[in-house]
């Protein structure tokens, strides 16, 4: 464990709180790509089977638990206590164009043809993914409520400090994960957008919205 | 030389 990772895994956590608290005390998910819940739920729940498998540290399976308990209640807020306020109009993005390349994917490339690393696999190129939707329904209504923004910014700040995580794992440890390197990559790119946006606007005091 | 270790990252 280094800080960078440490630092990360907080920046997730808080992520996912900021959203939770949201969405319960406002009790409205306006605003909120319901597609892209439903993913990060997959994706906790394809990366997380060895929950039930191996022990890896306290930390380790507490979080875990924590990631899966946050999202599926997220989830379980947005399609049924809060139904009413899921903006359903502009949450279109055609999340089978998502799953369908990634699931084929994980089956071509990846470490080990087992079941639970092409789960990992599919969970790790499909967490590299699954904010489109949710940047797609942002760009559909030209704007994000402030607290989206927050989340946002640090569910992309989360892996690009693991990108950090990883070159100090490589230099002082010599592990090095390609797949997850290069997946991370990708997923840290997308943020870059709404990271411009963010730094520009939001931290400006200004409401994110984007020319329509 | 590149090692995989058991998956301990979240």
């Amino acid at each position: 464990m280094n800080i960078f990772r440490l630092t990360g895994d907080l920046s997730h956590l808080a992520a996912i709180i900021i959203l939770l608290l949201k969405i319960w005390k406002s009790r409205s998910c306006a605003g909120i790509s319901g597609k892209s819940q439903v993913l990060f739920a997959l994706v906790f729940t394809t990366r997380y089977l060895d929950l039930l498998t191996s022990f890896i540290s306290l930390y380790n399976t507490t979080m875990k638990v924590i990631y899966i308990g946050c999202s599926y209640a997220t989830v379980y807020l947005i399609y049924m206590k809060l139904k009413a306020t899921y903006d359903g109009n502009h949450d279109t993005f055609r999340v089978e164009f998502l799953i369908v390349p990634v699931g084929g994917l994980a089956f071509l490339v990846n470490h080990d043809f087992s079941p639970l690393e092409i789960l990992w696999t599919f969970s790790i190129y499909l967490e590299s993914v699954a904010i489109l939707p949710q940047l797609f329904m942002i760009s559909k209504t030209g704007e994000a409520e402030t607290i989206t923004t927050h989340y946002l910014f640090f569910l992309g700040l989360y892996r690009a400090l693991y990108l950090i995580n990883w070159i100090w794992r490589f230099y002082f440890e010599g592990f090095f994960d390609m797949i997850a390197i290069v997946a991370g990559v990708v997923q840290t790119i997308l943020y870059c957008d709404f990271f411009y946006l963010y730094v520009t606007k939001v931290l400006k005091g200004k409401k994110l919205s984007l020319p329509a | 030389e590149t090692i995989k270790t058991d998956k301990d990252e979240l």
